[in-house]
This record gives structure tokens, C-alpha cells and sequence, in this order.
């Protein structure tokens, strides 16, 4: 089924958070 | 080799390739990879997530790709 907004919600601001962590370990490899 | 084992290189290649916008729940990669133990399917996740590979969705058995 659909999404609810809620949930929208929920999943971007994990994105985000995991797209910073994801960041941040590249820069730790460099 | 992107620093990853094999079965978390499976792990994560599954997870990528799941359309949903939830993700896929942690039973159906059990069921995908039909000879590893849900303890050592989890351990990947996990490890996946700390990375930023993967992360949550709608609840802490649904898992999306951050890259695609």
C-alpha cells in the first residue's frame, strides 16, 4: 500500500541521516 | 573491493535492488539468501547502517540503499 505522510517522513530524515554518516566515513578513509 | 565481506556486498546488493519506497524487510532477505542465518543477515544490516549504506524506514525491519 501507500505511505502515509508520516512515514514520508520518517524515511527522508533517515535518508538523510545515513547519506551524513555515509559522508563522514568517506572523509575518515581519506 | 569497496572495503566490504561478500555477505555484506550480497546483503547490500539486495537491499539496492528493492523498488519499494519501504524498503525490504529483513524476512525477505532471509528468504532471498536462503543459506545464511537471520543473526548473521542482521549483523550485515548493521554494519551496512553504521557505514551509511542503508538505513530504517517505516520501522527497524524495513531497509533502504542510501544510493539509488
Amino acid at each position: 500500500g501507500s505511505l502515509t505522510a508520516e512515514q514520508q517522513r520518517r524515511i527522508e530524515e533517515n535518508r538523510q541521516r545515513a547519506l551524513a554518516r555515509r559522508a563522514e566515513r568517506l572523509a575518515q578513509q581519506e | 573491493s569497496n572495503g566490504l565481506s561478500a555477505t555484506q556486498n550480497q546483503v547490500l546488493s539486495l537491499i539496492r535492488s528493492c523498488p519499494d519506497a519501504q524498503g525490504i524487510h529483513i524476512h525477505d532477505l532471509k528468504q532471498k539468501l536462503s543459506g545464511m542465518s537471520i543473526a548473521v543477515i542482521k549483523q550485515a544490516v548493521e554494519f551496512l547502517c553504521n557505514e551509511g549504506h542503508v538505513f530504517s524506514t517505516i520501522d527497524e525491519e524495513h531497509f533502504r540503499s542510501t544510493d539509488n
